[in-house]
């Protein structure tokens, strides 16, 4: 298979569309990591309102970068983002009772605000700033 | 679809909605935008009309100075961004919104819709505070007269001892010379705060347009005043800015 896939690949080789085909399938066969091996960082979710069908109502921005938090707040903390004294001392307790005490866990630290201009449904506009609707920064809390 | 980076340059898609999912997903957004369901306007272009068209110009200005999307720090919309050279219309407002006149579906309003506005604040709760609402016309230069000065008088229609009678009480007024062109800006706080306590009392707005000198009534369009047979681009509307309370950002239970 592994030859077979060399030969279609040689074959194709200028052309971009099989290229990005190739690519995108050898990546896929890529072992992944196991999920929350990584530790606590923000990551980015962008949220295009073209992909929702919303572009006939929601005039501006065409999407934000919602961003989320994700990843693993392990002992010791110190390698971790933006670790609070509180996420050390529950890791301790979960430690010595994990099935009392719930691990700390990667939530975000820093809200940021987003506006959005859209119609409503009499052909008003309205410009409104969403409070706590972007994570600027994630931690183990 | 779901699409996540990688780990090496790009982003791939890794799982795609069914259509139940979509649906779901489009109320969670719209829970968070804080909408009930999504709005279907029909046909309305962001350029061509003067409403739109004035708010994009506001959410360009507030992006550029930076207060599209902020560090939680900033309580509100940043103050004194100036709009085309004449008002400062953000005024610590939380939320901005135009509104569309709507003169012609009100039946006591209908026969003289180049003097009258009907704004519909059905959608404004009484938990949200008028800061600031406007009336922007817009003027073109009179055919004649050139200097003289007349007076546009903007009055609130109110309800009579009966049904069938209406009484009018001033709200705001400009004076402005023949030969100017551009937009012309009404204060109507003052009628925002009321529309928005009691909604049944919006009976709609009345101009009158004065000729100083001889102290008669002109009509709008001999004066420049652009009706509803003008350009859309420069179509009547209205803007408020309101302050929201605390509790409307706290999420209802579903």
């Amino acid at each position: 298979a592994a030859v077979r896939r060399r030969m279609k690949e040689s074959a194709y080789a200028n052309d971009d569309e099989e290229e990005q085909y190739s690519y995108t399938k050898a990546l896929r066969r890529t072992p992944r990591r196991a999920p929350r091996q990584w530790p606590c960082q923000r990551r980015t979710l962008y949220m295009k309102f073209r992909d929702l069908g919303w572009q006939n109502w929601i005039i501006a921005p065409d999407g934000f970068k919602a961003f989320y938090c994700d990843g693993e707040c392990s002992f010791p903390l110190g390698a971790h983002m933006n670790a609070t004294n509180h996420a050390i001392i529950q890791t301790l307790v979960h430690l010595m009772t994990p099935y009392k005490a719930p691990s700390p866990g990667c939530a975000p630290t820093k809200l940021g605000s987003q506006s959005v201009l859209y119609f409503d449904h009499n052909y008003n506009v309205v410009l409104k700033r969403f409070p706590d609707m972007i994570v600027k920064s994630c931690g183990c809390h | 679809g779901v699409y996540r980076d990688n780990g090496v340059d790009r982003t791939e898609r890794t799982a795609e909605f069914s259509g139940r999912d979509k649906r779901e997903m489009q109320h969670e957004i719209l829970t968070l935008l804080g909408l009930h369901h999504r709005p279907k306007p029909a046909g309305h272009s962001t350029t061509d009309y003067s409403a739109p068209r004035f708010m994009l110009n506001l959410y360009n200005s507030i992006t550029s100075d930076g207060g599209i999307v902020d560090d939680g720090n900033r309580p509100q919309f940043p103050r004194n961004v100036t709009i085309e050279n004449e008002i400062e219309p953000t005024e610590g407002s939380d939320v901005i919104m135009s509104f569309v006149n709507h003169a012609k579906k009100i039946k006591h309003l209908r026969r003289q819709r180049d003097r009258t506005f009907y704004f519909d604040f059905s959608e404004i709760t009484p938990k949200e505070t008028v800061a600031r609402a406007e009336l922007r016309l817009y003027k073109e230069k009179a055919g004649k007269w050139k200097k003289h000065k007349f007076q546009v008088q903007i009055y609130m229609i109110q309800q009579g001892d009966n049904p069938e009678n209406y009484q009018i009480v001033t709200e705001s007024n400009l004076t402005v010379r023949a030969n100017y062109q551009g937009w012309l800006t009404f204060n109507l706080t003052n009628a925002a705060s009321h529309w928005t306590y009691s909604p049944t009392t919006n009976m709609g707005l009345f101009m009158k347009i004065i000729f100083l000198k001889k102290n008669r009534d002109v009509k709008p369009e001999k004066f420049g005043i652009v009706g509803r047979k003008g350009p859309e681009y420069k179509q009547p509307f209205m803007v408020g800015y309101f302050r929201s309370t605390p509790e409307l950002h706290v999420r209802k239970t579903r």
